[in-house]
């Protein structure tokens, strides 16, 4: 659901946030 | 008449979805932002596209107005928590040319029209919502540039 899609980018974000 | 900033946004997200559609008139990027924009997202999108396929394939993305509400729903989901950061920045540029591709995939004719209407909804959102926080974070230049460049 979009839901679950809007959470999964968050954590992407989040990840790549603290990769770079 | 649409603010410079408005209009700066907007062609950074033509830019990213015309590079992601592999549109065959598609030049060297216009500015130094839009570059690392479409090197770090696109790298992003190839990274997490098949992750997020079996989400994705439970949305009906058969329609600009489709995509519209889907992305509408999925910013609010992915923002409610209250925080932003140059990370989920990006995944906004990427699920948009994820969403492109999407409606490609559907047979949608992606129309000049079409990419216009789809450059205008991201760009609205980023500008409605995350246009204080960009500025308040170095901006384009001193903010996201320093951070995704050469890396």
């Amino acid at each position: 659901t979009s839901s679950q899609v809007g959470r999964r980018l968050a954590l992407i974000g989040d990840d790549i946030n603290m990769r770079y | 008449m649409e603010s410079s900033e408005f209009r700066y946004v907007y062609y950074l997200v033509q830019d990213y979805l015309k590079y992601i559609l592999q549109e065959p008139e598609l030049g060297p990027a216009p500015s130094r932002v839009a570059h690392v924009l479409r090197n770090s997202a696109s790298f992003l999108q190839k990274e997490n596209e098949e992750i997020l396929k079996p989400c994705l394939d439970t949305l009906d993305i058969t329609s600009v107005d489709a995509a519209r509400r889907i992305f509408i729903q999925v910013m609010d989901k992915e923002f409610d928590d209250g925080n932003t950061n140059w990370g989920r920045i990006l995944t906004i540029f990427m699920f948009g040319g994820i969403l492109s591709k999407r409606l490609q995939e559907h047979k949608v004719q992606l129309t000049g029209d079409n990419k216009e209407q789809i450059s205008y909804f991201i760009t609205e959102y980023i500008i409605n919502t995350k246009a204080e926080w960009i500025d308040a974070n170095g901006g384009w230049e001193n903010g996201f540039l320093p951070m995704f460049e050469e890396k």
